[in-house]
């Protein structure tokens, strides 16, 4: 076991871990000093207490004393992060892996524990052990596998053993690998350069005022051939020197916490992992999240509906805020409507990217599924009414409480209140006696295009799109090959109720599963992401004698992902008339 | 969340202010109710069940 040593024996091997890091330390001075082209000699002091790293933790698998399923859990500070569970064994093998941050006055001690887990028995803690990280990699340097004793908690017998490796990343590397990552996120293109305006939107995510007025010279500092774009490798080298002068960044912009700057080394790992959890980029997934976990994480950050329930995470955050413009039908006037542009970020680095998209394995869209059923539960308690003043303060100039049906202490959840119904002649039907006027479906924003063909050119540009694959395979779509497309996407602030558009017999709902992602432009924009044919959605066939049939395809998204219809198969339905909402939950 | 209506080929005018938006990629701030577009013909409803 790795516990139970002397506090002198500790310190000693803590010693040793500090100096093999300072070595790293050393050996990337020298590499920075030697690549300065300018000639400038770098100096840096690096404290040995000045101690941090990330920690590769592998569960490889365990010996037990009798046939199950097993699954392992590892607690490490405030966090658990937990394993697949396994095959009926005696031998589980889950080779799962999980990053670490080690750091001065941080948590070393891990907790690993094993669970039986069966119909009789869900998740019965049969065993564990603790390590300490540090003396782990200290003793083991090159990550080799080790075994530990598992003790029964009650009676601290031995119940098996397990199989563990641990290894330190080495910081030159995170960091080059880490510089590499953050700048190919604005490399919208993919072609391996930047533009001027590609680096601009780095830098202003960044949050670094001082910055953001540098960025020209920057900018100019690495195109040094003048032909007004760089490569990455050069920005990259470019960023690292400028954070030994001076930190251009203030800001995570992943979770916008504020960095310590005089703690580069720690900045960049914190970045690091923030940049990695949730992204599916690692085997071992929380299946534990923590709130703040999940407002850490990637996946939470992957909505413009984070906010609602966190309104840390403001569209009002000055600089960094972004803006979506859209115009006002009514008033005919362009209207910002604001998101913060660390989602911006987020959703560009998974969205638009191929390389994020691939990050978006499995894992990934079951942690969107499980975050989006918990914020469901979440919003349907009573503690979550307390929700509602703020909201309506947030978005006070867009949500008109005189036209809802019902006063606010109707609303015994958040969620309830998110479903609002209107009062009866809120709005308004065009020409309600004109069945061959078709109206809009929702309050939203919309996109309307003749031919699917137009869709696909100014709007929708996920590769795999089509009527077919947006209907479902237990949809006939002959019909609506080559028919008209009109996209209704409601913001958070929306009234949530959707309406028949037509006026005509309801022939079937049929529902398609699927994942959660957003629904934002961002992803509707990504040619490598196809949320309208990907994601849970339920086509109703509305049968008209003025426009012939027409598909109403309400998709959910991350956070919203309930879809209700209020109306059966069979029923007339007149235009305006209510036929669903959406609601938060998977 | 979103909704997708599709139409058959042919069988809407939408509303060229829409259609114009859209063509600039730019999305329209609409309400319940407002017009979308008008029929372009009209089907037998014996033919759609």
């Amino acid at each position: 076991m790795g516990n139970g040593n002397s506090r002198e024996a500790k310190e000693s091997r803590r010693s040793r871990l500090r100096h093999k890091l300072q070595k790293f330390r050393i050996h990337r001075r020298h590499l920075r000093s030697s690549r300065n082209s300018a000639g400038m000699v770098i100096q840096r002091t690096v404290s040995a207490e000045d101690f941090s790293g990330i920690a590769l933790l592998t569960l490889i698998g365990a010996e037990m004393k009798f046939k199950d399923k097993w699954l392992a859990c590892v607690s490490f500070g405030e966090q658990t992060f937990r394993t697949e569970i396994s095959d009926t064994t005696q031998k589980p093998i889950w080779n799962s892996e999980k990053k670490l941050l080690l750091e001065k006055n941080g948590p070393s001690l891990a907790r690993v524990s094993v669970f039986e887990t069966n119909r009789v028995a869900r998740n019965k803690i049969i065993g564990y052990c603790e390590l300490d990280i540090f003396d782990f990699v200290v003793q083991e340097p090159e990550s080799t596998c080790k075994s530990f004793n598992l003790l029964d908690p009650t009676s601290s017998n031995v119940v098996g053993s397990i199989f563990l490796s641990c290894a330190i990343e080495d910081p030159v590397e995170t960091e080059r690998r880490f510089a590499k990552r953050i700048l190919s996120i604005v490399d919208y293109n993919e072609d391996g350069q930047l533009s001027f305006s590609e680096f601009s939107d780095l830098i202003k995510a960044f949050g670094n005022l001082v910055a953001a007025n540098k960025k020209e010279e920057l900018f100019k500092a690495a195109d040094l051939n003048g032909d007004g774009v760089v490569t990455i490798d050069e920005l990259a080298a470019l960023l690292a020197l400028q954070q030994e002068q001076e930190p251009i960044i203030n800001n995570c912009p992943v979770c916008g916490e504020a960095l310590q700057v005089s703690d580069k080394l720690n900045a960049m790992i914190h970045m690091t992992l923030c940049f990695d959890e949730g992204t599916g980029n690692q085997v071992m997934t929380g299946g534990f999240l923590t709130d703040r976990q999940a407002s850490y994480g990637w996946m939470f950050k992957l909505s413009e509906w984070t906010h609602l329930s966190t309104y840390d995470v403001g569209l009002n955050t000055g600089s960094s805020a972004s803006y979506i413009v859209v115009i006002d039908r009514k008033s005919k006037r362009l209207v910002e409507e604001l998101i913060d542009s660390k989602i911006v970020l987020s959703m560009r680095a998974i969205y638009q990217s191929k390389i994020g998209l691939r990050l978006m394995d499995q894992g990934a869209k079951e942690i969107l599924q499980r975050l989006s059923e918990k914020q469901g539960k979440k919003m349907s308690s009573v503690e979550s009414a307390q929700k509602i003043p703020r909201f309506l303060e947030f978005f006070k100039d867009q949500i008109n409480m005189a036209e809802v049906k019902y006063p606010l202490q109707h609303f015994k959840t958040f969620n309830e209140f998110f479903i609002r119904e209107l009062k009866p002649g809120a709005r308004p039907i065009a020409c309600m006696n004109r069945n061959d006027v078709a109206v809009c479906a929702a309050d939203c924003r919309l996109m309307a295009f003749q031919s699917v063909e137009d869709s696909t050119r100014f709007w929708i540009k996920g590769k795999k799109f089509s009527i077919r694959g947006l209907l479902g395979k237990n949809v006939n779509p002959n019909a609506f090959l080559d028919g008209s497309l009109v996209i209704f996407r409601l913001a958070p602030q929306d009234y949530h109720r959707f309406h028949v558009p037509v006026s005509g017999v309801i022939e079937q709902f049929v529902d398609v599963s699927g994942s959660l992602y957003t629904v934002n432009p961002i992803a509707v924009n990504s040619k490598y992401c196809n949320v309208f044919t990907e994601n849970k959605r339920t086509v109703a066939i509305i049968s008209t004698a003025e426009f012939g049939k027409v598909a109403f395809v309400a998709i959910g998204a991350t956070m919203v992902g309930s879809i209700n219809f209020v109306r059966k198969e069979g029923e007339h339905v007149k235009k305006g008339d209510e036929l669903g909402y959406f609601s938060f939950g998977g | 969340s979103t909704v997708i209506c599709v139409f058959e080929k042919d069988a809407i005018g939408i509303d060229n202010d829409l259609l114009v938006n859209s063509g600039r990629s730019l999305e329209t701030l609409v309400s319940v109710g407002m017009q979308l577009g008008v029929s372009t013909r009209t089907f037998a409803r014996s033919t759609l069940i």
